[in-house]
């Protein structure tokens, strides 16, 4: 199964 | 009050056919050090961000930060009424819901800006960006996602269809090759990805306005794909790799 976490996960909030 | 004004609404019409598959809605953050934009497409699993630097337009006024949130189809449809070579203005006054010329209506986004890191990738390459669009392209035409490895030869792509596989290698270029022809790598070790083909597709739309892209990759990083602008400065698209589990 390909899985794809959300872009958010890997940054920070400003 | 901001006042923009830039002689090729061509560039302007160019960046927007760009971005506005991934994205429909957008803060276009204007500030004294240039207009900016961050956003991400409606699954969270892309995001851009696009720079136009001040000195990239013919007059730039930005006497106070400014957030201008627009629907980007809008925007697209009002500049497609400007021929490349015409003059486009954008203003803002302090009101701020609208800007004139254009008449168009702006609009009240909530998003969140995020920050992201530009260093620290396992492996760099340039390579033409006409090259980058049509291996999408063509690969898109088999497979869903494409495994992009880099190593210190060359970078390779390859997709897997419900009928056959796909595989092309790009070797690095020496370093006197044209520019509009070479691929280099910078590399600290071999990174492999699996990527989904149509954001990268989509991304591709930014090819007519660079001649190089940059692809940045790291294993636990979404990857980077950059278009540098002769006079506006970059767009930058960011992919989650796919992870097999």
């Amino acid at each position: 199964v390909n899985q794809q976490s959300q872009i958010t996960s890997f940054f920070s909030k400003k | 009050m901001l006042e923009l004004r830039l002689t090729r609404a061509g560039l302007l019409k160019k960046v927007l056919e760009s971005i506005r598959d991934l994205v429909t809605d957008a803060n276009f953050d204007c500030a004294a050090t240039g207009c900016s934009l961050q956003a991400m497409d409606s699954s969270r699993v892309a995001m851009l961000s696009l720079l136009l630097r001040p000195d990239g337009f013919e007059h730039y006024r930005c006497d106070r930060n400014i957030s201008m949130g627009m629907n980007l189809a809008n925007m697209a449809r009002m500049l497609r009424c400007a021929s490349d070579d015409d003059t486009v203005t954008i203003n803002a006054d302090d009101a701020q819901d609208k800007i004139s010329d254009y008449e168009m209506k702006l609009m009240h986004i909530t998003s969140e800006n995020l920050e992201i890191p530009e260093a620290g990738y396992e492996a760099i390459v340039k390579m033409p960006a006409s090259l980058f669009a049509r291996i999408c392209k063509d690969l898109g035409t088999i497979g869903d996602t494409v495994m992009i490895s880099v190593t210190k030869e060359g970078i390779q792509f390859f997709t897997r269809g419900d009928i056959r596989t796909a595989n092309i290698f790009c070797r690095k270029t020496t370093p006197v090759a044209k520019e509009k022809e070479a691929i280099s790598i910078e590399m600290e070790k071999p990174v492999s990805l699996t990527l989904a083909l149509r954001y990268l597709i989509s991304f591709t739309k930014a090819t007519p306005l660079a001649k190089q892209v940059t692809i940045s990759m790291s294993y636990g990083r979404p990857i980077v794909v950059e278009y540098k602008m002769e006079i506006m400065d970059h767009i930058r698209f960011y992919l989650v790799p796919k992870v097999e589990e």
